[in-house]
């Protein structure tokens, strides 16, 4: 008797046991299968301006390289393929987020003013509008000094090995990428780069080059090798620098060695904007986090959803809003400076992370769009297209 | 200007925004280094007078920089400082909610538009329920100095006379080169965005 009580009891806690194996092997099945739409991935991604530049950063992060890897990989990609956005004659800024300690660091390695700049060079601005053609405007560039930081704070895969993809495009059958192609032959941009240095690279004569024709950089596939195989030093004190500076010498310009050598990217802590749910990390000033934070957590005291625009009057009063907000943000834009540089400055963002202000600007925003310029500050502002 | 979005195996994430100001900068080129020079430099004639525009101040406010009032006018240098960093638009930005499970990695170009195209891409997707694709595709309005409203071709008419209708001032914009990246990640899946304004595609695994 006691036997047979055993065994149905050991049958029973068997079918236990296998039921629950089966529920939870169903659980994991399904959550290792959630729906996430078609163009959804599963591990990593990278978003770069092109599909080609998008490609390399994913290689590199297949290759077991950092997000940071990826991001100067595809960074020296893009300055080939859409060289008249970005390129080591600039500068960048980074956001990092390192999911092993949750903190957020911000790498500026922005343009600074050389030390001979010329004092009068802000009476020239007028007359610079729109394109601010000339060396006089060069700022001694950050974009590798950037990468090099970047790199040896957050590097995983070797220096060199984030410029080869670049370099084999380079060396490779190069031609020219498309977008380029559009800027090349705007009736804006044509005249001006007629009558620069640049139609030595990007011109046939007077023609530019043909859209996905040959496109022959081998001085820009030198240099990457050369940075690639010396550092970010071979720029920023070696030959390649001298060159660089005796080339915009030629121009007028007024840049040094000294000016290169003088040059470090800033690391330091992101601004934290609470946003509900989520927590917003951006980049301080001079460039623009103080900014977005305020209208975005202006914004946020409205309590917009996909409710508020299902209709058209919802719709309407929701863009009236975000105008009124992006209107008082504006007024405020005068708070970007340096603080690096200008020291009574330091503190003159602040007010944009707290709630005190956002709350007061959301009260100024009533029912009509046609209030005088001083209501939001606006008055004595001039135009602000800072890039 | 151009913007990178990463998302890495574990989590981690990069947001990237670099420049050379204008399209092509300075329009000086290093024949020598195959470099192309930045004018960044104009950037500081955006540089405005502190105190010149003082939204009106919270009433506990006692002004000075700390506050939200101005900074004594004789205080502002007139000429370009050595080493100084112009101001700029660009927002290379995460948002984290540890709540959800979610990340955001986002930014721009376009130069002034580019707070304005990252400011409704975030609401599209974070408020309004858009998917990433959507968010980002969605025409913008922008704002300029003066206050007027400049919408992006095919920004919805009827908004537009709404608009119009509250007493808002428009007016035209020659060109729109605002374009955002961004990747996306919500609980296991990941989701990533090359605005097609500039022909971008995204790569993932």
């Amino acid at each position: 008797m006691a036997c047979g009580r055993r065994a149905t009891l050991s049958l029973v806690l068997l079918g236990l046991a296998l039921t629950l194996a089966i529920v939870v092997l169903a659980v994991v099945l399904s959550r290792r299968h959630t729906p996430c739409g078609p163009n959804a991935f599963f591990r990593a991604a990278v978003a770069a301006d092109s599909k080609v530049c998008s490609g390399i950063g994913r290689a590199i992060l297949e290759q077991q390289g950092s997000p940071v890897d990826a991001t100067i990989a595809a960074l020296v990609c893009t300055g080939v393929i859409n060289p008249q956005s970005m390129g080591l004659g600039g500068g960048v800024i980074f956001t990092i987020y390192n999911a092993t300690t949750g903190k957020v660091e911000i790498i500026n390695a922005r343009e600074s003013v050389p030390a001979n700049s010329d004092p009068d060079l802000l009476t020239q601005c007028d007359r610079a509008m729109p394109l601010g053609k000339g060396s006089q405007w060069i700022g001694v560039p950050g974009e590798l000094r950037g990468y090099a930081e970047a790199h040896r704070r957050h590097g995983r895969l070797p220096w060199a090995q984030l410029f080869q993809p670049t370099i084999e495009l380079l060396r490779g059958d190069f031609h020219l990428p498309s977008i380029l192609s559009q800027f090349l032959n705007s009736s804006f941009l044509r005249p001006s780069l007629t009558t620069s240095s640049l139609r030595q690279l990007f011109f046939n004569g007077t023609e530019p080059l043909q859209p996905q024709g040959p496109f022959p950089w081998p001085a820009l596939a030198a240099t990457l090798e050369t940075v690639a195989a010396e550092g970010a030093e071979a720029f920023y004190k070696g030959r390649l620098g001298r060159m660089l500076v005796e080339d915009v010498a030629k121009e007028g310009g007024r840049l040094t060695m000294k000016d290169l050598g003088d040059f470090h990217p800033e690391v330091l802590d992101a601004l934290e904007m609470s946003l509900g749910d989520y927590t917003l990390y951006s980049p301080p000033p001079p460039a623009g986090g103080a900014i977005l934070s305020f209208i975005l957590n202006v914004l946020r005291g409205f309590n917009f959803s996909a409710d508020s625009v299902a209709s058209p009057e919802g719709s309407v009063d929701m863009y009236h809003h975000l105008v009124e907000t992006f209107k008082f943000a504006w007024g405020q834009k005068w708070r970007l400076w340096d603080p690096r540089s200008h020291r009574n400055m330091q503190n003159v963002s602040l007010p944009l992370l707290g709630e005190e202000l956002a709350r007061h600007t959301r009260q100024q925003i009533d029912g009509s769009g046609d209030h005088r310029l001083s209501h939001y500050s606006l008055e004595r502002t001039w135009d602000h297209r800072m890039g | 200007t151009s913007h990178v979005s990463v998302l890495g195996e574990d989590g981690s994430a990069v947001s990237a925004t670099s420049t050379i100001n204008t399209p092509f900068g300075a329009m000086v080129y290093s024949p020598r280094t195959g470099i192309l020079l930045n004018n960044e430099l104009l950037d500081l004639c955006w540089r405005r007078p502190p105190g010149s525009s003082i939204t009106p101040a919270p009433a506990t406010d006692g002004g000075g920089p700390g506050g939200c009032g101005a900074v004594p006018d004789t205080t502002y240098p007139r000429v370009p400082v050595p080493g100084e960093r112009p101001p700029s638009s660009m927002v290379p930005s995460i948002l984290i909610s540890a709540a959800r499970g979610s990340k955001l990695v986002i930014g721009g170009a376009g130069g002034e538009l580019i707070i304005s195209a990252v400011v409704q891409a975030v609401m599209n997707k974070l408020w309004l329920g858009l998917d990433l694709s959507e968010a980002i595709a969605a025409p913008i309005l922008h704002v300029g100095s003066q206050g007027r409203v400049e919408f992006e071709p095919s920004f919805s008419q009827e908004v537009q006379n709404g608009l119009r209708e509250r007493g808002h001032s428009q007016s035209q914009r020659p060109f729109f080169l605002n374009v955002v990246q961004a990747v996306a990640q919500e609980g296991t899946c990941v989701y990533a965005v090359s605005d097609s304004r500039k022909g971008g595609e995204a790569a993932g695994y």
